[in-house]
């Protein structure tokens, strides 16, 4: 089997302020699979919570534009995860 | 052939196992390596006692590398080891502790799924088990713990990254751990677990938000212990325990631990903020072990004063 690549997957963080917010996010993954990395999973978001989640370049588009729609305070963590991981071997061998 | 393994960088499975067996052929008065058993795979779950081996002493459990994809965790305990064999004689506070503990440390829990981070998903969590009825792959050890195990709705579908396997303790990562602890009750004194990431420093309870009996006690050795960690570099890092300071959890080996009856329980949560999340680039290692280990010697130093 050929590795997985992650070119151009992104990680988001949002912010979410009120129910509102959460019930967007949940919806979301409806349609869209998000990795959650924090919280774990979905079902534990809560109002108030920083979320982390991996998304694929194709759907990331979708998850910005709804994030913006609804004014829900996002920022991209990692732009290029396949980048992220190349440079996370950043110690030459001794 | 395997490269050489390095402190300052991330190891594979193969790297870990010769190393495992080079710290045998180079401190075997003070290291054992102890088979606990083995995974779906066929992978060998290694235990390191570190510390005098006669007679019975109090002893402390730690493991890393339960979710597949937080290498910085097997990172550490690596560096752990190698510290404490290293300093034994010269480092006075080491020197006691190994003197008068045993240190079991099981550097990779989940070693299936973290070949699978290494060979094939970088992001893989869960181990590699198969699943009835169902194409997805694996279980999530820290929800496989049988403690309030069946109380999340949402962890019983196999196809989540949270999945909790069809019964408690079904995995073999997971019966290999708690036999063995179960089978030395008597000497474990502490339990530690260490995860990435979020920099936190976490205690019991996960599974409800009521407060252990020994709450105060807890509290105050992470509180030290995360103070002791910021000496360093000033990373700052949050405490509490994990219902409240995170979210409710099941099945947790914090928890399932603490309820067993070892009542100093803790679990770290290793650099960096998001950042990196995963991916803490190796230039990060030994300055995350180098504060880590204080803290640790921290809490080893508190249980050896304070529990009988």
């Amino acid at each position: 089997i050929a590795p997985v690549h992650f070119d151009r997957e992104k990680v988001f963080r949002v912010k979410l302020q009120n129910e509102k917010h959460a019930s967007v996010l949940k919806n979301l993954t409806q349609s869209i699979e998000l990795d959650f990395w924090y919280p774990d999973a979905i079902h534990d978001i809560a109002v108030n919570m920083t979320v982390d989640f991996r998304v694929s370049e194709k759907e990331s588009q979708t998850i910005q534009s709804t994030l913006e729609q609804h004014k829900i305070h996002y920022e991209i963590l990692i732009h290029d995860l396949q980048e992220e991981i190349e440079k996370q071997f950043d110690v030459k061998d001794e | 052939i395997a490269g050489r393994h390095s402190y300052a960088k991330y190891n594979d499975w193969d790297k870990i196992v010769s190393w495992t067996e080079k710290m045998l052929e180079k401190h075997p008065e003070m290291v054992s390596r102890i088979k606990i058993g083995s995974t779906v795979e066929d992978n060998p779950l290694y235990v390191l006692k570190i510390g005098k081996k006669d007679g019975e002493r109090k002893a402390i459990f730690m493991d890393c590398g339960i979710h597949a994809r937080e290498w910085i965790s097997p990172a550490f305990c690596q560096w752990f080891v190698y510290q404490a064999t290293k300093s034994y004689g010269k480092n006075k506070i080491m020197t006691k502790l190994l003197d008068r503990m045993n240190f079991y440390v099981l550097p990779v829990f989940n070693v299936d799924g973290y070949i699978w981070s290494w060979t094939q998903d970088r992001m893989w969590r869960k181990n590699r088990s198969r699943n009835q009825n169902s194409t997805c792959i694996g279980t999530d050890l820290n929800r496989n713990f049988d403690v309030s195990w069946d109380s999340s709705p949402n962890t019983n579908k196999p196809c989540l990254n949270v999945y909790r396997g069809p019964a408690p303790e079904s995995e073999k990562e997971t019966k290999a751990v708690t036999n063995f602890i179960r089978s030395h009750l008597n000497s474990i004194k502490a339990y530690i677990t260490f995860h990435s990431y979020s920099q936190m420093l976490l205690i019991p309870y996960g599974y409800t938000f009521k407060l252990p009996p020994n709450h105060q006690d807890l509290l105050k050795v992470a509180r030290i212990a995360t103070d002791a960690l910021s000496t360093r570099y000033e990373t700052r890092y949050i405490y509490g325990p994990i219902a409240s300071t995170i979210y409710k959890t099941s099945g947790s080996s914090l928890d399932w631990v603490y309820d067993l009856g070892i009542k100093h329980t803790f679990a770290f949560e290793l650099r960096d903020k998001g950042k990196s999340g995963f991916l803490l680039p190796e230039s990060r290692i030994k300055p995350t072990c180098k504060e880590t280990m204080l803290s640790v010697k921290f809490i080893a130093k508190y249980i050896l004063k304070n529990t009988s």
